[in-house]
This record gives structure tokens, C-alpha cells and sequence, in this order.
């Protein structure tokens, strides 16, 4: 079973066009293996991102120099995995 | 296993085999107004049971489907809710009702069944079909992106390890042929409606041309009505417009493809974000998404019915 240990997800506001663009530009790298939930398309809808535990630090240092800001939305996802398939065998018992 | 749908757990997620389980249980429940259709197989040989509502022969339909994209479990959790909810209401919801005696319901739970069953066994983060891509070892194409419908613009992806790929040809996927195949054998569908999650937004054709359809203003005020109603319930606020001009520009999509065929009444539900937890809501969170989804849902199908096209 895949294993999202360390990956967060990232919500991302960019505030003009040019970060959008480095955005988009970040989404067509398939190598780092980022899960884009919703996309970059204008300034009004943040972008959600699943990052690997692997690639966060790179990724967030990348988005501070670009002074792209963000929050964290999910701090661990398997932490959020494992307490829903918690909650679904607790119910089923 | 819960012995009939009144003790199904409509505030937990679900495998596969549990909600076929339910459908099964539903038709047996209520044999004189639902019934199991199978429509055709998934690649991995998976039906694709679609329940249908009736109450008479050679009646107009609306279909609505949850749940195409497979890890958006909230979507096919509210399908089974609004599945039991059409059972309990015919009768005593005087507009459901109305609505049931001169026309039929489809819904089709687990659009995506492979990608579906997954998410529960491998990767919970699976979204796409579960057909292999000849020369890539990335899997899976984007059912969202497959349809006959503006297929290979801008805004779907070529490459197979994107999660918007396209796949091959429009149609390659069977969970996409089947649907296609129904919709056009039926021939007379009024109203189609496509469920995914998350980011709170009613949507209806376009998605790969700016071009605005036809029938715009009258689904622009419809798409208000139907997100004014479901806020009433928690407060929960939509937006609303076409795809192209709401979200992204998007070819290949579900609901282009039925309005091109002449469903008028052809939207797209992304439903309740909480802001915290995206597509992974919370077991708590099905049935408040569920409840206000259905006042919705009644708009657009009550709608439907007082308009014959």
C-alpha cells in the first residue's frame, strides 16, 4: 500500500500572473512527483499541492524565493489516511 | 454487513464491494422502483451498475453520477445517501414525487470503480482509471478528459503520467464508452449531472471553448437558484458559471459532451470544501455535503421537469 509518510499539502495563493506562470511551470515537472489538486489559473483560487517528503524542503524554499505565498493545509497526510481508515473500522465494528 | 439499507452507515466511507452490497440491497428493498442496470465492465472487469428510479415505461431521464474521479470518496458517499434518500422521499416528498411519476432517475455510485477499489487496497491518492498506457509504466487516464467533446485541447494533458491525461483516443475508456453508449441508446436524457469534489462550484458547459452555449442564461439562473437553495441549509457558499470561465479551460469533459448531445440541463457539482482537508473529508462531513448537495439537486431536476424540452 502506498505510503504518504511526510507529504503535505500545501496551500498556495499567488498574487499576479508571473507567479501563476511559475506555478504552471512547476506543475509540468512530473519528476518531483507533486499532485496538483486544484491547478494554477488566476489569482482568486489558491492551489492546492500534495508534495512528497522528499522534495518539501526544495519545493518550499523554491516557492520563499519566488515569494510565493503559502500555508499548510495537511501537515502529515498519512496522519489524516490512517485516522480515516481508523474512523472506518471503528464504525464497521 | 448491515442487513438492509435502513442500517447502512451513511456516515462512513465504504468499499466497493459494500456498496454494491447496498444497491443490491435497495433493489430488493423497493422492487417496484428501482432496478440495477449494468451498463457495461470496467477495464478490470468491474460492472458498472448504474440504479434506476422508475415508475412507468419510455420516460424522460436525468442521470447523475458520483464519484468518476476515485478518490473523491465523498462524492460516491453521497451518492448512496441521495440513492436511499430518493427511496424514502418517493411518497412523501411531494416535488420528488411529481418528479419520479413522469420521469426516471439514474445513478450511477462508483463511476470509477477500478480507481475506486484502489484507492482502498494501494494508493489512496489514486484519481484516474486503472487501464495501462502502452510504452509507460504511469497508468490510467483521466475520464474527465476522455470525452468526445473539444478531445486533445488545450487543457488536458497528452502525456500518461499526468494526472489530466487524456488517454488515446476520446472514449478509450470503457468507464467513459459505457456511459457514451447508454446516453445515446436512451436518447431521451434531459438532465445530466456529474459529481466531483472539492472547491464548492456548480458548473455547466463549456469547459474547452469560450464560446458560451446556448442555453447560458438560463443556466446561469438555474446554477443560482441551485446554490442558493443548497446554502440554506449550512451556509455553505458556491460559485457557480461555466467551466472555462469559473475554472480552467478543460477539453474532453463530461458534461460538454452531453449538452453537445442535447442534454440542456448538463452540469457539474465540486463539492464542500472545509478548507483543511481537500478531497479527504472527514466520515463527519459526508452527510451535511450529502444534504445541502440535494437541495441542489432537487433544483436542477425540479427544474427539468417544469421545463420540457
Amino acid at each position: 500500500r502506498e505510503n504518504f509518510v511526510g507529504h503535505q499539502v500545501l496551500r498556495i495563493q499567488p498574487t499576479n500572473e508571473e507567479q501563476i506562470s511559475v506555478l504552471r511551470s512547476l506543475a509540468e515537472k512530473h519528476d518531483l512527483g507533486l499532485d496538483f489538486w486544484t491547478e494554477p489559473v488566476s489569482v482568486t483560487k489558491p492551489v492546492d499541492v500534495r508534495i512528497p517528503f522528499k522534495v518539501l524542503q526544495p519545493i518550499k524554499i523554491f516557492l520563499l524565493e519566488n515569494d510565493i505565498q503559502y500555508s499548510i493545509m495537511i501537515q502529515d497526510l498519512q496522519d489524516l489516511l490512517d485516522e480515516e481508515e481508523r474512523v472506518m473500522k471503528t464504525r464497521s465494528a | 454487513q448491515p442487513r438492509n439499507t435502513d442500517g447502512y452507515d451513511y456516515a462512513n466511507y465504504h468499499t466497493l464491494n459494500e456498496i454494491n452490497s447496498f444497491i443490491d440491497m435497495l433493489v430488493a428493498e423497493n422492487p417496484n422502483l428501482v432496478s440495477k442496470i449494468v451498463i457495461g465492465q470496467s477495464y478490470e472487469g468491474r460492472p458498472l451498475n448504474v440504479l434506476k428510479f422508475s415508475t412507468g415505461a419510455n420516460r424522460p431521464g436525468i442521470w447523475i453520477d458520483t464519484g468518476i474521479h476515485s478518490r473523491e470518496w465523498v462524492t460516491q458517499a453521497s451518492g448512496t445517501w441521495f440513492a436511499k434518500k430518493i427511496v424514502t422521499d418517493y411518497g412523501r416528498d411531494p416535488a420528488l414525487t411529481a418528479i419520479l411519476n413522469k420521469m426516471d432517475i439514474f445513478l450511477e455510485i462508483v463511476t470509477n470503480p477500478d480507481g475506486y477499489a484502489y484507492t482502498h487496497t494501494s494508493n489512496r491518492m489514486w484519481r484516474k482509471t486503472r487501464k495501462p498506457n502502452s510504452g509507460y509504466s504511469c497508468v490510467g487516464v483521466d475520464p474527465n478528459r476522455n470525452w468526445d467533446a473539444g478531445f486533445g485541447g488545450a487543457g488536458a494533458s497528452g502525456y500518461p503520467c499526468s494526472e489530466t491525461y487524456r488517454g488515446p483516443y476520446a472514449n478509450s475508456e470503457s468507464e467513459v464508452k459505457s456511459i457514451v453508449d447508454f446516453v445515446k441508446s436512451h436518447g431521451n436524457l434531459k438532465a445530466f449531472v456529474s459529481i466531483h469534489s472539492y472547491s464548492q462550484m456548480l458548473l455547466y458547459p463549456y469547459g474547452y471553448t469560450s464560446t458560451p452555449c446556448k442555453d447560458q442564461s438560463e443556466l446561469h439562473a438555474l446554477a443560482k437558484k441551485a446554490i442558493t437553495d443548497l446554502a440554506s441549509l449550512y451556509g455553505t457558499q458556491y460559485t457557480y458559471g461555466s467551466i472555462i470561465n469559473t475554472i480552467y479551460q478543460a477539453s474532453g469533459g463530461t458534461i460538454d459532451w452531453t449538452y453537445n448531445q442535447g442534454i440542456k440541463y448538463s452540469y457539474t457539482f465540486e463539492l464542500r470544501d472545509t478548507g483543511r482537508y481537500g478531497f479527504a473529508l472527514p466520515a463527519n462531513q459526508i452527510i451535511p455535503t450529502a444534504q445541502e448537495t440535494w437541495l441542489a439537486l432537487m433544483a436542477i431536476m425540479q427544474h427539468t421537469y417544469n421545463n420540457p424540452y
